[in-house]
């Protein structure tokens, strides 16, 4: 019973972590396309 | 010749104080918000517990406890986006502050010119 | 000392000792009532029979105590026979022989370790508990780790909506692509330079 009830929540475990996996990514993504601006200013700037 | 100079140069003027008035909003909008948004939750620090290997090794699921990867530092390193903006957002405001004083002399010009 | 009779209040459901007692106050009682009746048919063959009563002789207080008395006399005589019964039933019927093992009880004839079993057993339980301790501790970590996740999630989703947030105020006032944006600026202050140029030398 205590190794099924931890084998459900592994399960769980392993989803939350690809979620945050994920979620870190697309802050990473965000965060890129801002600073390909920061890089087009730098060129209004020259 | 120098009547149409002076109307693209008025054309550009006006579109460019049009742009730069959007980029002033977006860097208040940021001014307004990036601290709070930066500071951590008071139940993001959730006190994590200090697995020591020993115990779990011989459970039916040492492979999900050993592979834990660090949470407090996934949270922590979001410090780092919020730098990284203060950057790009610092370096938009020092391009729209020249390119404002372009504009003031390009129109001084003009009035000169007029 | 007193023989509990453990294994055969297992295997019977009830003490023997309990079942016997059930007899004798069952035969006790039986023997009360019929000395009753023995009472009153004596008084009623007393009553009819001719200067009966009162003027017979006997009176019913005499009656009811030779019933008393031969009362006494046949308990006497019943404990005494009951004693004999009671160790008969207890020995011979009321019993589980000390060869015989009940069949709940037949995997300890299977496997007679002893003390050595009794030994490995305990060890082997000790190991299940640990391993069940074990179990239960990595149950708690995992409900620990979700619990950590739900908080770094919180955070995460935090920050996108503070993105999405900085965007839409991007198109709120400025609309279109910010790379555009700032591109059409670079291009535009290249030729206003140009126009600039033109016109302070056109002034000239």
């Amino acid at each position: 019973g205590q190794r099924d009830e931890n084998r459900r929540l592994a399960q769980a475990v392993l989803a939350g972590r690809e979620r945050i996996r994920a979620l870190q990514e697309r802050i990473q993504a965000r965060r890129d396309a801002w600073q390909a601006l920061s890089q087009d200013q730098r060129e209004l700037l020259t | 010749g120098m009547e149409a100079a002076v109307g693209e140069m008025k054309d550009y003027i006006t579109r460019f104080s049009s742009e730069c008035r959007a980029w002033d909003q977006l860097l208040l909008h940021y001014e307004d918000t990036a601290k709070e948004v930066s500071r951590p939750r008071e139940d993001a620090q959730v006190a994590a517990d200090q697995v020591d290997p020993a115990w779990y090794l011989e459970t039916s699921q040492s492979e999900v406890l050993s592979s834990k990867p660090d949470y407090g530092q996934i949270v922590s390193g979001q410090g780092q986006v919020f730098d990284c903006m203060e950057l790009v957002m610092d370096e938009l405001q020092v391009s729209m502050r020249q390119l404002k004083a372009f504009m003031d002399d390009s129109t001084r010009l003009l009035q000169k010119m007029s | 000392s007193v023989n509990p009779m453990t294994y055969e209040t297992q295997f019977f459901g009830f003490t023997p000792q309990t079942c016997l007692l059930r007899i004798y106050v069952a035969f006790q009682d039986y023997l009360f009532e019929v000395m009753l009746t023995v009472e009153r048919v004596i008084l009623k063959r007393l009553e009819a029979a001719p200067g009966g009563g009162e003027g017979g002789g006997v009176s019913p207080v005499q009656i009811r105590k030779g019933t008393e008395k031969f009362l006494r006399f046949l308990k006497e005589r019943f404990d005494g026979l009951f004693a004999t019964l009671e160790t008969v039933l207890l020995q011979l019927v009321l019993r589980v022989p000390d060869h015989v093992l009940l069949p709940e009880d037949r995997s300890h004839a299977r496997h007679p370790g002893g003390r050595e079993e009794l030994a490995r057993l305990r060890e082997e339980a000790d190991r299940l508990r640990g391993r069940y301790e074990a179990e239960a501790r990595a149950g708690r970590a995992l409900m620990a780790e979700l619990e950590e996740q739900r908080a770094a999630r919180a955070q995460l989703e935090k920050t996108l909506r503070w993105f999405d947030g900085l965007e839409g105020a991007w198109r709120e006032h400025g609309g279109g692509d910010p790379r555009e944006s700032l591109a059409f600026l670079r291009r535009g202050a290249h030729r206003l330079r140009d126009v600039v140029g033109d016109v302070e030398s056109k002034g000239r």
